[in-house]
């Protein structure tokens, strides 16, 4: 720059960083938890034989404002949003919530004494979302 | 007010949480107002044998009916085969069944056995009830399994002949009738290659359970020979087997929601009715139509 303007003057340094505070994500953004229980804690292991250990995972953490590109959510998520902030507080914020789940094999005796090996749909959360 | 009270309460012990106190807290679904307890039917199975047996095994000390140890083997044995150590439904394409149900029979009658002189016909009759096969369970495959419960020489090969009859009660509710004959069923197998013996009788029992047959009372006629009378040189001796009473083994498909359809997980990368393959994951044959709508898709 052959022409030295007068030296800006500094920025103090929590402006820089305050303003690009709006554009971090949130640390504890919505994401997926593992959760690891085993049938014998609940002393249901004497009739759930396999497996021994489920995880169900667990979906938790803030919503980012916007969250249409990161969350595949419908634009009714940021209608929520902006109620929230801008209409009406009592108009809970988008909830992070889980989105697909993996079935889960379980094999379990039934009171008859009879065995039975049953798939189950939607046991174990595999991705989150806001909603 | 009270009832969601009461509600939230149910929802924070929940039937998962470990109880403590009277039966009333055992039980979160006894703590919802009578209008809600409705809803019970509507929990899925797997979540009412939980609350169910939650509140039993707590609650009340229930006699448990114990399964037959060989049985629990088998059932662990296809657990394996079916599923990863976390429970995850392994993705085998050819596998339809998502419930398998093992049932010991409740009531067999020895007929002492006759000596043929061919081989030792061992008969029993066997009462299976069938009361925990749901409406929406439908069959697929139904096997006997027996287990040889004795030593047989390793190298050799065995054939056996087995007669099934239905019984019905007997007007005077006589409960083991006499034999009658019916169909017959043949095998031949190594005993070195198999502990269990699984004989389909599909064909023969889906009449009872496509009707919804709560008590199924069959009488077995099982003849197992040595050797293979044809060829081998040696005198056929008969098969001195000790045969344990088979267990009856359902493969199911169950179409309830909460059910995993494997034909529409992405795996099999199948939409609409399943493949017309053999349900238990054997070797089937994909029939013609089966080609010709693949090769359409394709």
């Amino acid at each position: 720059d052959e022409h030295p303007k007068a030296a800006p003057s500094a920025t103090p340094p929590y402006n820089l960083s305050q303003y690009f505070k709006q554009f971090v994500f949130p640390q504890n953004e919505c994401e997926l938890h593992s959760f690891r229980l085993s049938f014998s804690q609940l002393k249901w292991d004497k009739w759930i034989i396999a497996p021994h250990r489920y995880s169900p995972q667990y979906c938790k953490g803030d919503c980012p404002r916007v969250v249409g590109h990161r969350y595949g959510s419908p634009v009714h998520t940021m209608v929520q949003n902006i109620i929230y902030e801008k209409l009406d507080p009592s108009v809970p914020k988008p909830s992070c919530v889980p989105a697909e789940y993996s079935p889960l094999s379980v094999l379990t005796i039934e009171p008859d004494g009879s065995i039975v090996y049953k798939e189950y749909e939607d046991m174990i959360a595999t991705k989150c979302t806001c909603r | 007010p009270h009832s969601r009270a009461r509600l939230s309460s149910a929802k924070t012990s929940g039937f998962l949480g470990a109880p403590k106190g009277t039966a009333s807290d055992l039980n979160p679904l006894l703590q919802l107002p009578k209008s809600v307890r409705g809803g019970y039917a509507l929990l899925p199975p797997l979540l009412k044998v939980l609350s169910d047996r939650g509140h039993q095994s707590w609650a009340s000390e229930s006699p448990r009916l114990q399964p037959d140890s060989r049985a629990l083997r088998y059932m662990k044995r296809l657990y394996k085969m079916s599923a990863t150590k976390e429970g995850i439904p392994k993705a085998n394409k050819s596998h339809l069944y998502n419930t398998v149900r093992l049932f010991t029979p409740c009531l067999e009658c020895e007929h002492p056995p006759r000596d043929l002189g061919k081989g030792d016909v061992h008969s029993v009759d066997l009462l299976f009830n069938l009361d925990r096969v749901t409406a929406l369970e439908h069959l697929l495959k139904s096997v006997l399994l027996y287990s040889f419960d004795t030593s047989i020489p390793l190298s050799s090969s065995i054939r056996c002949l087995c007669r099934l009859a239905v019984k019905e009660q007997g007007s005077s509710g006589q409960v083991c009738p006499s034999l009658s004959h019916s169909p017959a069923f043949s095998l031949h197998f190594e005993a070195r290659k198999r502990r269990w013996l699984e004989m389909d009788v599909t064909s023969f029992l889906q009449p009872l359970i496509a009707t919804h047959r709560r008590n199924i009372h069959v009488a077995v006629n099982f003849t197992c020979l040595l050797g293979d009378p044809q060829h081998s040189t040696k005198p056929v001796t008969p098969l001195n087997a000790a045969l344990v009473p088979p267990s009856l083994l359902l493969y199911l498909n169950d179409t309830s929601e909460q059910a995993h359809h494997r034909w529409n997980s992405p795996g099999h990368g199948r939409t609409g009715d399943s493949p017309r393959l053999d349900p238990t994951g054997d070797r089937g044959h994909e029939d013609s139509q089966g080609k010709r709508a693949s090769r359409q898709r394709r």
